[in-house]
């Protein structure tokens, strides 16, 4: 008969021929599957084995195999017997042995048959490579377990998720001052692989980045229909725009980001040469722009530009009103904010105006100069001659002052006095 | 006017034709300003309203006419907001025969209406002068043209003597004082007569006329060795202006 064994996943125990240990009986095909738990091997030891010899065991024989390979045939008695295994324990490759035992029709004598012990031996998986891809099982430290083993990693690396690989841990740098430098793992010398550190440059708003990258630049570029960075490259991230991949020989000098944060990812797969690259970052204030000055007007204090935070006054040049729109205002100061804007539009500066200058009674006027009304226009009185005269001169001229009224050198408004005792026909005739 | 001339358009704009009570003469001293003889008002006995003044012609007539819409010229008497009599006139004393008349608004001046203008309160009488009004002529008919005459100017003694002569023929003469002064010829037929008083006596200065005297009074008209006397408006001149100032 043919007995098939199928043993729990235990630690260790005990196999043994039918009867044992009384004479095994003949025509027996016994199979045993022994099994021990995963990340262990199975070693087996015969603390006794009798079984009738024969040249290569071929009467009666057990057969230890590991899967489809034969680990031993034994028969015999004597340790000295060629096929008895003697107290040298046999080791499977796995946690798995297959005993087979077959026996013939006839005994020649009384044969005792076999017994072992079997138990689980852990298994070293850090001093011997993968099977399946012959690779390290870690990339750095393995640390030998019961029954399996466990990968960590040195100081400054970090396990991935495959539980095997360990990467440089270059990530989670925040740079918060104004101006730093920021590098590639190990700049100069080229990156480990492998590698994608995460950098961060973020100051507070009101201020713009600029990146500055040395001259010493290289990351791996693939001419693949174009350059492209496939494998290698360096990632310029900056909120509200795409973001955009440097790699190759060239530094990409100066880049004005226009933003107060920006994130550099650079990322090498586990292949390739890149030399890294090094920069130097910078902060300025954002700018608020005056497009075009204040026209008629000035400002204080007197920058070729103005910057996040800064104040300003505005003062219109004499003849001028300050206006925010159609409201004319007093007095103007702003401060340049965080995103370029002034808190407070910009105003511009209007000429004043002096309104109509009054009628003259008996009397009229006109402009001489400027637009009508306008400060520094000026207008030009006169009587209604030869009934009404100024009392000194034939006409009074006004000029619209920057107090917005009209002013003369007599500062007053002129008067039209009559002209007494001269009639335009003489009286006195010549008759005598 | 006596003896005189028709006055040509615009010659005496600061004529005044006045009705007070009777027809009179008064001239224009400012825009709001005319001043005549204080008797002229002695008939008013209620107020100005019965006083009318007007400028702007030379012809009475002009003035009553019945204006259609389409006329270019439509004279109206002016406003009148108050009298001013100086206050040391008694009636029917002619001294101090001086009174002022407000218009409630402003006249505007032309060619036909002009103040004349106020001697200096210390100047001193020129040898003649000129005297216009619608006052009788010498046919004793009141005129519709403004007429005009030269008349030199009396000396104050002779002037004096000649009305106390009169004095013996005719009763409750005035007195000649100081605030007078007389004009005309001894000779007689160029004079001033009733429907003149008020109206200036003008002497010229550096081609400007200015008001010396008022038509004030006189015995008969035109006679010879009579002479018209005339309110001397020099010593008015402080009372003119601050009553223009205070009013």
């Amino acid at each position: 008969c043919v007995c098939v064994s199928v043993c729990k996943t235990v630690m260790y125990g005990q196999v043994q021929s039918p009867l044992y240990p009384k004479p095994y009986p003949t025509n027996v095909h016994q199979q045993w599957d022994l099994e021990v738990p995963r990340g262990y091997q199975l070693q087996i030891t015969f603390n006794y084995l009798d079984i009738e010899p024969s040249l290569n065991c071929y009467y009666d024989s057990l057969t230890v195999l590991h899967g489809k390979k034969v680990l031993g045939k034994f028969c015999g008695k004597n340790s000295w017997d060629p096929h008895h295994p003697g107290n040298k324990p046999i080791v499977s490759p796995s946690n798995r042995l297959q005993l087979v035992f077959v026996t013939d029709e006839s005994n020649t004598e009384k044969y005792l048959g076999f017994s072992a012990f079997y138990q689980a031996v852990d298994i070293d998986e850090c001093s011997t490579p993968d099977l399946n891809d012959s690779e390290l099982r870690c990339s750095q430290i393995c640390l030998n377990t019961l029954g399996s083993y466990l990968c960590t990693c040195s100081h400054g690396y970090q396990l991935q998720a495959d539980q095997h690989t360990c990467v440089l841990d270059c990530s989670g740098g925040v740079f918060t001052e104004p101006e730093g430098v920021l590098s590639s793992p190990g700049f100069p010398d080229a990156p480990p692989p492998g590698v994608n550190c995460l950098y961060k440059v973020s100051v507070q708003p009101g201020f713009h980045i600029t990146l500055n990258f040395s001259e010493n630049f290289h990351i791996e570029q693939i001419d693949v229909q174009g350059p492209s960075c496939l494998f290698h490259w360096l990632q310029v991230s900056v909120p509200g725009e795409a973001p955009k991949k440097l790699c190759g020989n060239k530094s990409p000098g100066i880049i004005h980001t226009g933003s107060h944060t920006v994130d550099l990812e650079f990322h090498t797969d586990g292949h390739g040469q890149s030399g890294g690259f090094s920069l130097r970052y910078t902060t300025q204030r954002v700018e608020c722009k005056i497009e075009g000055g204040i026209r008629n007007g000035r400002i204080t204090p007197n920058f070729p530009k103005y910057s996040y935070r800064d104040y300003i006054q505005v003062r219109c040049d004499t003849g001028y009103k300050l206006m925010m729109g159609e409201k004319e205002i007093q007095s103007y100061k702003s401060m340049c904010q965080e995103n370029g804007a002034w808190h407070l539009p910009l105003p511009e500066c209007r000429i004043i105006d002096c309104g109509e200058p009054e009628a003259l009674l008996n009397g009229e006027f006109k402009f001489l100069s400027g637009s009508k009304n306008e400060y520094r226009s000026v207008v030009q009185y006169h009587c209604n001659e030869p009934f009404y005269s100024f009392t000194k001169t034939k006409q009074v001229n006004l000029t619209c002052d920057a107090d917005r009224t009209w002013k003369g050198e007599e500062n007053e408004i002129p008067y039209c006095f009559p002209v007494c005792g001269r009639p335009v026909v003489d009286i006195a005739g010549l008759g005598r | 006017v006596l003896g005189g001339t028709q006055a040509k358009d615009n010659s005496f704009p600061w004529q005044v034709f006045l009705q007070a009570g009777g027809r009179g003469g008064a001239i224009v001293i400012g825009e709001k300003w005319l001043l005549t003889a204080a008797h002229n008002l002695d008939k008013i006995k209620q107020s100005q309203q019965e006083v009318k003044a007007y400028v702007g012609s030379n012809k009475v007539s002009e003035y009553f006419e019945v204006h259609r819409n389409t006329d270019p010229v439509i004279f109206h008497s002016l406003p009148i907001e108050s009298l001013h009599i100086h206050p040391g006139y008694k009636s029917p004393d002619y001294n101090n025969d001086i009174a002022l008349i407000k218009l409630a608004s402003s006249i505007t001046f032309k060619a036909s209406v002009m103040p004349v203008c106020l001697p200096d309160q210390d100047s001193q009488l020129e040898s003649f002068g000129w005297v216009s009004g619608f006052g009788v002529t010498e046919t004793y008919n009141t005129a519709n043209h403004l007429r005009y005459i030269r008349l030199p100017i009396v000396d104050q003694q002779v002037c004096h003597s000649s009305i106390e002569k009169m004095r013996e023929t005719v009763r409750d003469l005035s007195t000649l004082t100081e605030n007078m002064f007389c004009a005309g010829l001894p000779e007689g037929g160029k004079d001033t007569c009733q429907g003149d008083s008020g109206s200036g006596f003008v002497m010229k200065n550096n081609d400007t006329f200015y008001a010396a005297g008022i038509v004030s009074w006189g015995v008969d008209c035109g006679k010879p060795g009579r002479y018209g006397v005339y309110t001397r408006i020099a010593r008015y001149v402080d009372w003119i202006q601050k009553t223009m100032k205070e009013n």
